[in-house]
């Protein structure tokens, strides 16, 4: 399944 | 935060200096693709619209200014200050080709059908591809010079050690974002072939040059 991204990485 | 991550986004940060300071110090650009560093200017500005809506880090909010900041600075250097030493003959890959297939595979395929999330999506997936100009236009010229090639290696090594970063967050956040996955693999694999050539020329202290 999609994971949902990560939102601190740049 | 982890090793990988910091040193792969302070990678990517030199290789964004390196580069100016080339373009600055030389006061030319000759050699550097402009398409790509305007693509890289639009993955930037699509990724960091969210420096508008949320707050994550001092650290994360300066990289993102700085990294804008840098690529439109670079943009600016190549098509206005020292526009006369642009080769623009040499940098002829149609940037169209990348920029519409990759719109229409971030709006098909993304986590949420949401506008920021798409432009999120449609960056991450333009950044996969925007160096293929520059790689384009050294194969036509079949040179580069030195200090473009420690550009190119900063900017490839960065990826590489996110795919680390990815690797390590997988096992001990047991976290994955299979799209930047997917498309890191996808951009770190475009280097390889550069990579195998900064190795065995670059660093044995030969000019990069392509055979004819």
């Amino acid at each position: 399944c999609l994971r949902k991204r990560a939102k601190d990485e740049l | 935060m982890n090793v990988f991550r910091l040193t792969g986004d302070l990678s990517h940060l030199a290789a964004i200096i390196i580069l100016l300071l080339k373009i600055w110090k030389s006061r030319s650009c000759a050699g550097i693709s402009g398409k790509s560093q305007i693509l890289f200017a639009i993955v930037f500005t699509t990724r960091y619209l969210d420096l508008l809506t949320s707050f994550i880090s001092i650290y994360n909010t300066s990289m993102k200014v700085i990294y804008i900041g840098c690529a439109y600075a670079t943009v600016y250097l190549i098509y206005m200050k020292f526009r006369a030493t642009y080769d623009g003959n040499h940098d002829s890959f149609r940037v169209e080709f990348l920029v519409v297939p990759v719109g229409g595979l971030a709006v098909l395929v993304n986590h949420d059908f949401s506008f920021l999330e798409i432009l999120w999506t449609f960056s991450i997936y333009l950044e996969s591809v925007a160096i293929l100009p520059q790689l384009f236009m050294i194969s036509k010229t079949g040179e580069a010079e030195t200090i473009t090639t420690h550009y190119l290696f900063c900017l490839g090594l960065y990826r590489a050690l996110y795919l680390l970063n990815w690797i390590w967050r997988f096992y001990f956040e047991s976290f994955f974002d299979m799209i930047a996955i997917v498309a890191g693999v996808v951009q770190t694999v475009l280097y390889c072939d550069f990579f195998y050539l900064y190795i065995t020329k670059v660093l044995k202290g030969k000019k990069l040059s392509l055979p004819a």
